[in-house]
């Protein structure tokens, strides 16, 4: 039952959106965060084929099944967060970049990251002053059960503080943020571990910025249902 | 007919000094290619940043030892030509008839212009985007491929005021990209600023049609008993005429060892 086949027809040179109608599992082996039980993983292979050529493209992720959820609370002003409807206590570490260099080998990525997880860690936030990390370092945090907190790319040292005040409207080019956050967001948002996305550290992004982030990066209303909802969605389109 | 599929360049890269470089992108990429390590060139590490290829090559000592990273001159010093390099390889694609090719950047910094077999394109600004560009037809049809990538460092590089501090004079802010190399509390300033092809470069060759960018959103009903895979993908056709598909979804758990269950 894992497995549909749906026919497209698709005009010359032009770019569509699909849907496949949803596909229905039963109890299937839900990802849990380390300590937390399996971090199990399915794969799921998208291909295409086009009438008289054959095979035209394919892709596959891993992609696990789980709720995240979190809100401030009010009486302690933490954030609390929740998986698969379960409270978490969350036991993170601060993560910059792997290598000054920029020399991000899975290799480092795995040891690092394993390492983590044999400290007992849950979760892993990256700061906003560093990068937006790459689908190796995601990989690596669904596969040993590390929560990745994601902040973009603005700090309170450089943004919008400090006598005189620098940059208080963040960077230069609002539409160009904007533009990489969006694509970013592509990049990562099928990884299990993606468990927040954060404006910045230290600082909320300038006004436009984070209404436009928040607008983006709202549950879609297809998924809001009384039953909790889905994974983190990042509806972008 | 080349293989369905994504291929990572990453190696046979050679890197120079732009200001070392008298010839232009077309010629690197037509008539006078680099031939190896010699002259200004030497070989490159990608994905990397500048100052990593330099290393590699001994020509700066390693920033992370001691007070070595002094020694290094810093872009607000050297100026941004300094550290503006040209990346160079070549590749094999041989396409038949329908097939295309894109050769995909998922993370250039800050900029780049791009030249295949003497054609230029453009990579605009942005460290935290990825590019794709349709190169089917520039192609050349014996499978030999020239490739030429000439890097711009960030905009606003900065300067290291003297008494450093979190993020230098924050001139980088102004630009979207990674904040921490002016210097922070925990580390020194990077001297490039992170200029490079600092995250994957490959070609992925399809048919007429094209996936990008799936998007896969579980939802859960009956306390996790009713669960539900919902699929959302792009697909673009670049052929001249309508596309007949049949779209494929599957979804298996990997059991012990290399059973599937579907």
């Amino acid at each position: 039952e894992h497995l549909q086949t749906q026919h497209v027809s698709i005009p010359p040179g032009a770019s569509v959106q699909y849907t496949f109608p949803e596909l229905f599992f039963y109890k299937p082996n839900l990802w849990w965060p380390n300590g937390m039980g399996k971090q199990s993983l399915y794969n799921v292979e998208i291909s295409i084929d086009v009438k008289g050529f054959g095979e035209s493209d394919l892709c596959s992720h891993h992609f696990g099944f789980r709720k995240i959820e979190s809100h401030v609370d009010s009486a302690t002003g933490g954030r609390l967060f929740k998986v698969n409807g379960q409270p978490i206590f969350i036991r993170g570490g601060n993560w910059i970049v792997s290598d000054g260099l920029l020399r991000l080998s899975k290799k480092r990525y795995k040891t690092d990251i394993k390492f983590h997880a044999d400290m007992n860690f849950n979760m892993i936030r990256c700061w906003g002053g560093g990068l937006a990390e790459r689908p190796e370092f995601y990989h690596y945090c669904d596969i040993y059960g590390l929560l990745v907190w994601q902040e973009f790319w603005i700090t309170g040292d450089v943004d919008g503080r400090g006598v005189p005040v620098s940059n208080p409207d963040g960077p230069l080019d609002h539409e160009l943020f904007m533009l990489c956050a969006r694509d970013t967001v592509k990049l990562l948002r099928n990884h299990p571990s993606l468990a927040l996305w954060v404006g910045g550290n230290e600082q909320v992004p300038p006004k436009d910025i984070n209404e436009a982030l928040k607008n983006d990066l709202k549950l879609h209303p297809y998924f809001e249902n009384s039953n909790g909802s889905s994974n983190l969605n990042n509806d972008i389109s | 007919m080349a293989e369905i599929g994504k291929i990572k360049l990453d190696t046979g890269w050679l890197a120079a000094r732009s200001t070392e470089v008298d010839l232009t992108g077309v010629q690197l990429t037509t008539t006078q290619p680099p031939s190896g390590t010699d002259g200004p060139w030497m070989e490159a590490v990608v994905p990397g940043t500048v100052l990593a290829t330099l290393l590699k090559n001994k020509l700066v000592p390693d920033p992370f030892y001691g007070l070595e990273n002094e020694s290094i001159i810093d872009i607000a010093d050297s100026g941004r030509e300094y550290y503006t390099f040209w990346f160079f390889t070549t590749f094999q694609c041989k396409l038949s008839g329908n097939q295309h090719v894109d050769l995909n950047f998922r993370g250039v910094n800050y900029s780049a212009e791009v030249y295949l077999n003497g054609h230029k394109k453009d990579l605009p600004k942005g460290m935290f985007r990825r590019h794709s560009l349709d190169v089917t037809d520039i192609l050349h049809p014996d499978g030999e491929n020239l490739l030429a990538v000439l890097v711009h460092p960030p905009d606003h590089p900065g300067r290291i005021p003297p008494e450093g501090g979190q993020g230098g004079d924050h001139e980088i802010g102004k630009d979207v990209a990674t904040q921490y190399v002016e210097g922070w509390d925990w580390i020194i300033p990077i001297r490039d600023r992170n200029t490079g092809i600092w995250d994957e470069v490959s070609i992925s060759v399809t048919g007429p049609v094209k996936i990008v960018d799936p998007h896969l959103v579980s939802s859960f009903f009956d306390n996790y008993k009713r669960v539900y895979l919902h699929t959302t993908t792009e697909l673009v056709n670049r052929s001249a005429w309508v596309a007949e598909c049949s779209l494929n979804i599957q979804v298996t758990t990997e059991l012990k060892g290399s059973i599937c269950l579907v």
